[in-house]
């Protein structure tokens, strides 16, 4: 494993420690989207099917674990925990995620590494990733007062998305035959989609101001 | 991906 994929990795865990921090310790899910969790869940449930059948190393099934179980329990934190569900922005929260889902597993049909259903389930996975993040961003775009941990969140996640690109571009001059269109494709979309959050993010922090995206 | 095939990232 090379440092791009492990920094991508530990800044992927630190984005869901954030994200658990909030909601566990300030019992707060304010500028949450619950759709993008939802989303999450569905993602890693899809790409891990293969998590009793294939071992890798004991890194990637924690790992694996780690964000099945973290993804799980938001989700159950903002639909069911007394308190921390009444902070949920409902009102705001309303892209229409459900149908992303469909789209997905066609595309998943349709364009696959191997037409097996593990193999299936993984390029869906991999396409559902990759616009996951969008009820979120709306929703940051929608909330006037976006408080560090939301922002430092999503920055995470954006950056572990970037450090996955840098760590496939360094494996595919060292590795022979890592050639993976379907992540590579998915995941500079995925990337992009961050671009505007970033350069307002890098920028309320430069000048030391509240983070606020533009409607 | 070759003959045994696996995902080896996260």
């Amino acid at each position: 494993m090379n440092a791009f994929r492990l920094a991508g990795d530990m800044t992927h865990l630190l984005s869901v420690v954030v994200l658990l921090l909030k909601i566990h310790t300030i019992k707060s899910c304010a500028g949450i989207s619950l759709k993008t969790q939802e989303l999450y869940a569905l993602v890693f449930a899809a790409r891990y099917l293969d998590l009793f059948i294939h071992f890798i190393s004991l890194y990637n099934t924690v790992m694996k674990l780690v964000f099945l179980a973290s993804s799980f329990s938001i989700v159950w934190y903002m639909r069911r925990h007394k308190i921390v569900r009444r902070t949920y922005d409902k009102d705001h929260d309303t892209f229409r995620h459900h149908f992303l889902v469909l789209p997905c597993l066609a595309l998943a049909l349709l364009i696959n590494e191997r037409f097996t259903f593990r193999e299936v389930m993984w390029a869906f996975s991999i396409y559902l990733e990759a616009v996951a993040i969008l009820p979120q961003l709306v929703l940051l775009q929608r909330t006037r007062n976006i408080d560090n941990l939301t922002g430092q969140y999503v920055f995470f996640l954006g950056a572990y998305r970037v450090l996955y690109i840098l760590n496939w571009i360094y494996r595919y001059f060292t590795e022979p035959h890592f050639v993976h269109w379907i992540s590579w494709v998915a995941g500079i979309v995925q990337t992009l989609l961050y671009a505007d959050f970033f350069y307002y993010y890098i920028m309320s922090w430069k000048n030391n101001v509240k983070l606020e995206l533009p409607a | 991906h070759w003959d045994d095939d696996y995902h080896d990232e996260l």
